[in-house]
């Protein structure tokens, strides 16, 4: 059975979609069959990769997944488009039960073909992350090592750990914190990152990913930064990062 | 009546937050009455002045909007604060007509005793920032100057128009767009403020904000950056958006 990976954080633009994309390729690079799914309503891991939002979201239709994937540069990856459909937006944020079961069928089938499948989640702690994380195996979180990434972290955490508790079969199970747009030269980057460690201890990544430019000026060509800038520090961080996820089993 | 500001983008980490208390200082200090709105249930905007978040959202309670606001640092500003209570939350976000009709009367009255609001908004297009658009007088959006910032631009100008076009009586029109962690150094800086101005015209502010790390440090000090570091390149911004917006009548 897959691995299916959630990155989720209500707190927005700590890099969750920067991490599925660049943390999917690295994934995907070492030989594993991969899937990136856009359970975002902006699209950006869709549009990371140069495809365009699809009109209805994959998820809520009945065709079978295998039919609605998008290639990618990298030959083991592929992507599932999201949309701004709203309408399908939306009975996916209600989280009706019949919209849960259709996402945990597709997800299930998804499981049988891919090694790997990594979902980008938007930036809340409403019904879709809830339904992925209910779906998934492990959660990862991005933060930023900034004064307000510290004050929802609590809050996600305690949302993740309902959802583990939760009635429904789930075998979720932390995957990590992701320390982002790391930048050795501010007080307050080693301030949090000590912070974080402390509390968290052993779930917080030893793989960090540094500020690089390279990692945003990627997403506007459409590659992943292992692509854009192979030799880069941000291309060199989430090749660590995709390291140290495949060594835990 | 007061003019009502929302700050509004669903991308997250662009700098609504930091936006919405920074400019609400500046109006505070040239003389007019404010009142900072936190609508998003991570509460930073509430934080950001150094306070808890409250156990029930203020603006879901019969209670008049005087009872619950809290005072700044700052003599003319004061803050209604956010609540992470998932059921006001809830009840916000589903936008259920009573619910509009409660938090409508509360603006109203907020309106009359105070020059200025400004609301700050989660990273959503959902009911919560459709209603808080539908109740302000004018809606200021900032925006990042990178790749992922230009893609949801298009979105959330459709939904804007779409409230100003509603059949319920709405006064909002386009405060303008502000591009905020200005980088000179990056190339995707200059490329993006282009496409923006040539794109949308005179409704992007003269005033940018540079990236400046006082801007995050003042948050965990819990006052605005007009306070922590008045000299800083990021307090001199903000100076001038407040400037720009009091002129604009
Ligand atoms: N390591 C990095 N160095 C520099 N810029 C980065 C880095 N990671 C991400 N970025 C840029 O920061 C911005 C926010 O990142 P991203 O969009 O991945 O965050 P997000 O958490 O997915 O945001 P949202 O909450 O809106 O979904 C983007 O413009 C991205 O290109
Ligand atoms: N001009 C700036 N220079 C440097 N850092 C900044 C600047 N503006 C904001 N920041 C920092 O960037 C991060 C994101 O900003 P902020 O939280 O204000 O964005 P937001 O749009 O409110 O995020 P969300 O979508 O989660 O509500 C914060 O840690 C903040 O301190
Ligand atoms: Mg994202
Ligand atoms: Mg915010």
């Amino acid at each position: 059975m897959a691995r299916i990976l959630c990155i989720a954080n209500q707190k927005g633009g700590v890099g969750k979609t920067s991490t599925a994309i660049n943390l999917s390729a690295g994934i995907a690079k070492s030989g594993q069959s991969t899937l990136l799914i856009d359970l975002d309503p902006q699209c950006n891991a869709t549009s990371g990769f140069g495809h365009a939002p699809a009109d209805r979201h994959p998820l809520v239709l009945e065709n079978p997944v295998r039919e609605s994937v998008l290639a990618t540069n990298i030959e083991n990856l592929q992507v599932l488009p999201g949309s701004r459909n709203f309408r399908d937006v939306d009975s996916l944020a209600t989280g009706s039960t019949t919209h849960q079961k259709i996402l945990r069928q597709h997800l299930s089938s998804a499981g049988a073909v891919f090694d790997f499948i990594v979902i980008d989640c938007p930036p809340s702690l409403g019904e879709m992350t809830r339904t992925a994380l209910a779906a998934s195996t492990e959660v990862l979180m991005p933060i930023q090592c900034e004064y307000f990434a510290m004050e929802g972290l609590t809050q996600m955490i305690e949302v993740i750990r309902e959802v583990m508790n939760s009635e429904q079969p789930t075998r979720l199970e932390f995957s990590g914190i992701l320390l982002t747009m790391y930048d050795h030269q501010y007080e307050l980057t080693h301030e949090v990152d000590e912070e974080v460690r402390e509390f968290f201890g052993d779930i917080v990544f030893d793989a960090v990913i540094p500020r690089d430019i390279n990692v945003a000026e990627a997403s506007s060509h459409g590659v992943s930064v292992l692509d854009y800038a192979p030799r880069s520090r941000g291309a060199r961080g989430y090749v660590e990062l995709s390291m140290e996820i495949l060594e835990h089993v």
